[in-house]
Order: structure tokens, then C-alpha cells, then sequence
């Protein structure tokens, strides 16, 4: 299945900002995607505050994972 | 509010985040 495949992509993806398996990440540790990801230290700031629907300056798995299904949907939808 | 106005910019931001981050080779395609 793809979409678990997706999931799956973007959990190894967390676990490479949560070094220390907290269960969820600070901005800063987005930062780890950098040697990952060809994106400016801005544009993954950015990242994180859309991922970060509550806005409490912590990113968890289930938000990472609900952004990505709604880009997914939203790419479906166009 | 300024956090709708982040939205709007934002979005293709994600979208290349998203992108880039299922593009990134994992396993077979």
C-alpha cells in the first residue's frame, strides 16, 4: 500500500529529529533534516510551524503524519 | 492574524518539504 508506505516514510523522517525518542520533536531538531532534505533553515522553520497545529513549539508524530495525509488529500483533490 | 498569513507561503513550502521527503529513497518503488 502506498499510503502505508508514505506513513512509513515520514516516521523514519521524525526519528531522525527525535535522537532521543522523546515522542515528539522541538524546532530546532527539524533542523536535523537539513543533510536529508535540500531546504534552507527557513524554509524548515516554516515546515514546523504548519506542521505544529497547536502551535505548543513541539511536533509529534500524529501531527507530522496529519499534515502529510492532508497534503496528500490536497494533492488528490487538484 | 498573522498565522494566516504564514499559510499561504507556507504551503509550497510543504509542499516541498512533502515532496522531497517521498521522493527520498527508501525502499522499492
Amino acid at each position: 500500500d502506498g499510503e502505508l508506505d508514505m506513513l512509513g516514510k515520514a516516521h523514519e523522517f521524525f526519528q531522525i529529529c527525535d535522537i532521543e525518542h522523546k515522542g515528539f520533536i522541538y524546532r530546532n531538531e527539524m533542523q536535523r533534516l537539513r543533510g536529508e532534505l535540500p531546504l534552507s533553515p527557513e524554509e524548515l522553520e516554516k515546515v514546523f510551524d504548519s506542521l505544529d497545529a497547536d502551535g505548543n513549539g513541539s511536533l509529534t508524530p500524529e501531527e507530522f503524519t496529519t499534515g502529510l495525509n492532508q497534503f496528500l488529500l490536497g494533492k488528490k483533490g487538484s | 492574524d498573522p498565522s494566516m498569513k504564514a499559510g499561504a507561503t507556507s504551503e509550497g513550502v510543504l509542499a516541498n518539504f512533502f515532496n522531497s521527503l517521498l521522493s527520498k529513497k527508501t525502499g522499492s518503488p
